[in-house]
């Protein structure tokens, strides 16, 4: 039968569900053995800070979608979690590999890291499903008359987890090298995500970036960095 | 495959671009 974008959007739905069936809901039993070989084991960091983002992505989800949507949210939350254990599993493989090392209790300790996997992860689930088929340009209006989001597409992503666009980026290329399975079009999707980061958001005035090249530069260069208007 | 250009080096990983390394 010839393909269809909605047969596209299936095949690529089932492909990302196959591939994590047999990741599971918790941490693998090697993940759990890299957490255990930190000097401070992560594991409860991390647990707890997955709970209060699927409060956050939930309700964000719900607002955008409608309540009676919630329950899509939570699936593609717990579908995300599954991949950003997957990914971060593979990542320490491979910098164990690399380093010759085991204890990453400070990378495991980083809520930055963490945060950045997870969006990064949220961010490929909702692009399989289509995050723009929800988009109606920006605003709908509910039932009183307020206006309610309806634009899942990134950056949405970074203003749920509250995360800065410049440390979305930093994991993009090893999230990438870690899943070789990844369809085209979502490496595709991801490195128009990278563009947009390197080429407007990371130049807004909150950036953390500003501080960086302050940093590089050494205090008195300071001035020397331009304005985001610039 | 893909296009993606990868640009970090070997020597460059997860743990050196959150500086924990």
């Amino acid at each position: 039968p010839p393909q269809t974008p909605i047969r596209a959007a299936m095949t690529s739905i089932q492909q990302l569900r196959g591939d994590l069936t047999s990741s599971g809901d918790q941490p693998s039993t090697n993940l759990a053995t890299y957490f255990k070989n930190c000097t401070v084991d992560p594991m409860q960091a991390v647990l707890s800070r997955l709970e209060t983002l699927e409060q956050a992505f939930s309700q964000r989800f719900g607002l955008a979608v409608g309540p009676r949507c919630i329950v899509l949210g939570c699936q593609r939350f717990k579908l995300g979690v599954r991949l950003y254990y997957k990914i971060m599993e593979a990542m320490l493989k491979s910098e164990e590999k690399r380093l010759s090392v085991q204890n990453f209790s400070k990378l495991l300790n980083d809520s930055t890291f963490h945060t950045s996997l997870l969006a990064c992860a949220l961010e490929v689930v909702m692009a399989t499903y289509g995050g723009g088929s929800f988009k109606t340009g920006g605003y709908n209006h509910d039932a009183a008359g307020d206006p309610v989001e309806t634009d899942l597409c990134f950056p949405w992503i970074l203003d749920v987890v509250d995360l800065p666009a410049f440390d979305f980026y930093k994991v993009i290329e090893s999230f990438i090298k870690a899943e070789p399975t990844l369809s085209k079009d979502i490496v595709k999707h991801l490195e128009t995500c990278e563009n947009l980061i390197m080429e407007r958001i990371a130049w807004r005035t909150d950036s953390p970036l500003f501080e960086l090249l302050k940093q590089e530069h050494g205090g008195g260069a300071a001035d020397q960095v331009e304005t985001p208007a610039s | 495959s893909h296009d993606y250009h990868f640009g970090l080096e070997d020597h460059e990983g997860i743990s050196e671009l959150f500086d924990c390394d």
